[in-house]
């Protein structure tokens, strides 16, 4: 019977408690998924939903979702997001505010940096198991790359190719603080 | 897919319409906007890497299917939450250094000819020409299939470099995107974003980061690369022996037997 599958099916699921949040650092942030794997239903609405809160300027990595478009719901505070396409072009950069709303296309790239104190967002994605690619951090796509790889792409010595790999060792969040190794030379 | 993309009167064998040379190789691409890839819903592209050629990493919006006309080479697929399993040995704490610069990345595989690699859509991959003929591919990419969200023309995402979307010149009619970055010299992703906040995500220095957005790189999507690629992966023998199918062994037995 249906009373013991679709109509006892679970419906419901609090992704707002910090204590469930699936990546965590204090003072920076936290993100919380929910997907098909903790929700099963999700699996037929082929959607799944992401709650994020950065504090203190922090920043959310940028990265592309690979399977799903990203739609962002500004749930508290003020972030400061760019959004670039496949040529390269910034297709939207500026900041989102508190009840605003904007779309993150499939495969574009973007990154969050809270404003101020604190943003909270959340997002629904167009795939019960979607999943984001990021550009730099402990599992970014850089660094799956070995070095001579990166040193010939970009045109950079090993040494600083190694840099871009290994000197963020945060997977998602960053704390957005200046480290002394990144002085604008400029 | 839309209605009557199918009513296709008569039927043609095709050659690539557009070409575009690097400074290790060259992509043609045959028309995604023609009625018969419209109808099936694919777009295809021919890869040809010079030896010593790197073809650049990306991605697409679609899932691929990649077949080695010819040639052999390496390629490493950069899959998201996977570790790197690749590892150079730790000398360095043996002499008191730390290990944390030891590299290490992702799982290479070995190509040739009559290989299919296959890749889902936003899963970034590079290859690598290690032999002494050109490696030549054929890449169809299921711009139809499920995963691709976009619409249906095939994007490519470039993570370096800054060549040009080689079915650009196909498509430049019907995008505004693509007007715009006719009139831009720097076309990676990392090109996108503000150089300050790159810096604070990398923790370098923002010269650096200038160099990833690479502005004046014309090497295109295909550089040559001084030298051998120097990566970390087991050795060809090792594999034969040890790890590969029966096919792959009577392949590497054949390599030995002209070797030996």
């Amino acid at each position: 019977g249906l009373e013991e599958t679709i109509c006892t099916m679970k419906l419901k699921e609090n992704i707002h408690d910090p204590s469930r949040s699936d990546i965590y650092t204090p003072e920076v942030g936290r993100i919380t998924s929910l997907n098909s794997l903790n929700l099963p239903i999700l699996k037929w609405l082929q959607l799944s939903a992401e709650r994020g809160v950065l504090q203190n300027n922090a920043l959310m990595v940028p990265h592309w979702n690979f399977n799903a478009h990203s739609i962002v719901y500004g749930c508290k505070g003020n972030a400061q997001v760019q959004v670039v396409d496949n040529f390269g072009n910034t297709v939207f950069d500026g900041e989102v505010s508190e009840g605003q709303i904007f779309v993150v296309p499939q495969n574009f790239a973007v990154v969050k940096r809270a404003r101020g104190q604190r943003f909270e967002w959340i997002s629904f994605k167009t795939n019960d198991r979607a999943m984001i690619s990021p550009l730099a951090g402990s599992t970014s796509v850089l660094r799956a790359m070995p070095e001579e790889v990166l040193a010939n792409a970009f045109q950079i010595s090993r040494e600083d190719a190694r840099k871009i790999k290994f000197n963020n060792e945060q997977p998602t969040l960053s704390s957005g603080q200046s480290s002394q190794q990144m002085r604008d030379d400029a | 897919q839309q209605q009557n993309e199918c009513q296709i009167d008569q039927l043609d064998a095709l050659e690539p319409d557009n070409r575009v040379e690097y400074e290790a190789g060259m992509v043609e691409t045959w028309d995604p906007n023609h009625e018969q890839f419209r109808c099936a819903g694919v777009a295809v592209a021919r890869h040809t890497i010079q030896p010593n050629g790197l073809r650049l990493p990306e991605y697409s919006n679609a899932p691929t299917l990649m077949y080695i006309v010819e040639g052999e080479g390496m390629t490493g697929t950069l899959i998201p939450g996977c570790p790197e399993t690749y590892q150079a040995p730790q000398q360095g704490q043996q002499h008191g250094q730390s290990s944390r610069f030891q590299d290490k990345h992702q799982k290479i595989q070995r190509f040739r000819k009559g290989d299919i690699i296959a890749l889902p859509a936003g899963v970034a991959n590079w290859c690598y020409n290690e032999g002494n003929s050109p490696v030549v591919t054929v890449t169809l990419l299921d711009v139809s299939n499920s995963q691709n969200q976009l619409d249906m023309y095939p994007r490519k995402f470039n993570l370096a470099g800054n060549p040009e979307d080689e079915f650009q010149q196909q498509q430049q009619q019907q995008s505004r995107g693509r007007r715009q970055s006719q009139q831009k010299s720097c076309n990676n992703i990392f090109c996108g974003f503000d150089t300050k906040i790159l810096a604070e995500v990398f923790q370098v220095e923002q010269s650096l980061v200038k160099q990833l957005q690479n502005e004046k790189d014309n090497r295109g999507a295909i550089v040559k690369v001084k030298g051998d690629l120097q990566v970390i992966r087991p050795p060809r023998r090792q594999s034969e022996r040890g790890f590969e199918s029966e096919e792959e062994s009577e392949y590497e037995r054949g390599r030995r037997g002209r070797d030996n």
